[in-house]
């Protein structure tokens, strides 16, 4: 029964995609059976997977709308068990497209449901804003993990994504929950960080993760190289504290 | 005669707002009447002047959806000759609103003429996507500033934004031109770093300003404290390369 997870925060720059992309890959390490669904037009987690978006003929934009099913789009990526719904650009077209619909904040979950149950977990990596395409996500899945920079800007933008939330919950997907906040690119010797952590740990202390992911340059190479950062560099901290954050996940999950 | 320069990159988290706060703030210095428009749903360069966002009556949204006229929305701040019109969350409503005008991509334009004469410079702080605020802002700009981070996902980004940009010069807005591309959190000791400059200066050799902004502590500090950086701590390596990108800024402006 696959979980569905969505990754979502309008403030950009957060680590959404690098979240998505380790997270992912390292569930299928645990032997998850995973789907990563890239849903910013940017593409950087296709990108980030070393999937070529220039020979792409069919991206996850075409079941939106050309009504593709998704298990025609998934593509295998280089980790077992981890499958990509690539995107790219056409996908800037949908949020246009889309808004035309009756039901336009649920064609993605009507798509999912096709092929939900054949995967452990479905990871959804969102653009930064609070469009019609995060909208999707976020009414599609049950869980939703917030990535935050440890900056100051970075806390501003949360008091409006939790009130957007509480608006989904109660008119469009009761059973959305926060699975977590996760603090990212942490640098320890900064006051700036330990202020942020201690502030999101005062003011959200059930969902702040324990996990805390470390600002750390194999992290920000990694892409270059079209890997995670826990195939490209298993022994660095990026990469330590994104299998903790693994375990944290699939803990958070199994209690739910 | 006002200068309007879009700040924009779909790309999140690259210092639009930063970049946006200080140059703004450095013209006033040089003595240039300055507007900054906050064109942002989250609302980040009003905070990072200083604004109170929650005791605001009115925001550029009422200039868009309400036809309030700019010069009733804008308030000074402690600079003197900087004024901003701020952004809250009701900006995330006109995306959708917008869409069903018939001139949708030209109304900020229209609001802009009545005020534009009474500024040298006009800034426009643009949200991460490239939807309708954003389009509006370079259908209303004649110069168009590109802050890149030094990272790779940033890199990729470009050529989408480029695309978009020739589009718009076809179409919309003919005077549009890119003033200059920003590399931004520069951490000169590191090869990623030195490999995304070489890769930008090499693809866009005219475009690539010589100013390169640092990766400084002490401008992630200063939104905190509701003060640009160049103000924050002025002697500060962020504050001496936002100062010099201002210089490069009034020259480049000059020349057109
Ligand atoms: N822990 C880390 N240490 C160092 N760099 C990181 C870390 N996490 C992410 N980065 C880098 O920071 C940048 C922003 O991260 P990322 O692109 O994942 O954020 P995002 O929230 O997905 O951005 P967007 O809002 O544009 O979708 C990227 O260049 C990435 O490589
Ligand atoms: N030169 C720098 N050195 C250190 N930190 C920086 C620098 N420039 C910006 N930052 C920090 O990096 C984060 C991202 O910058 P900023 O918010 O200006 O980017 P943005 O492109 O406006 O983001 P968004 O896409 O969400 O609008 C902020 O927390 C900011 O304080
Ligand atoms: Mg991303
Ligand atoms: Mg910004």
């Amino acid at each position: 029964m696959g979980v569905i997870i969505a990754v979502a925060n309008q403030k950009g720059g957060v680590g959404k995609t690098t979240t998505a992309v380790n997270l992912s890959t390292a569930l299928a390490l645990h032997k998850k059976k995973v789907l990563l669904v890239d849903f910013d037009p940017q593409g950087n987690a296709t990108t980030g997977m070393g999937v070529e978006k220039s020979v792409l003929k069919f991206t996850v934009y075409d079941s939106l709308i050309n009504n593709l099913s998704l298990r025609d789009l998934l593509i295998p990526t280089a980790t077992p068990l981890l499958y990509i719904i690539p995107a790219n650009l056409d996908l800037a077209g949908a949020e246009v497209e889309l808004a035309g619909l009756t039901h336009r904040e649920s064609v993605l979950q009507n798509k999912l449901k096709e092929i939900k149950d054949e995967f452990d977990y479905i990871i959804i990596d969102c653009p930064p804003s609070l469009g019609l395409l995060t909208l999707n996500a976020l009414v599609s899945a049950e869980s939703l993990l917030v990535p935050v920079q440890c900056e100051y800007y970075a806390m501003e933008g949360l008091v409006q994504l939790f009130g957007v939330i509480r608006e989904i919950k109660d008119s469009l997907n009761s059973r959305l929950r926060i699975l977590g906040i996760l603090l990212t690119m942490a640098d320890r010797r900064t006051n700036l960080t330990q202020q942020v952590i201690a502030e999101i740990r005062r003011h959200f202390p059930r969902e702040a993760l324990r996990t805390v992911i470390p600002r750390n340059i194999r992290v920000s190479e990694s892409p270059s190289y079209g890997k995670p950062v826990v195939l490209y560099d298993p022994r660095c901290s990026g990469a330590k504290s994104y299998r903790k954050l693994t375990r944290e996940v699939i803990k958070r999950v199994q209690k739910r």
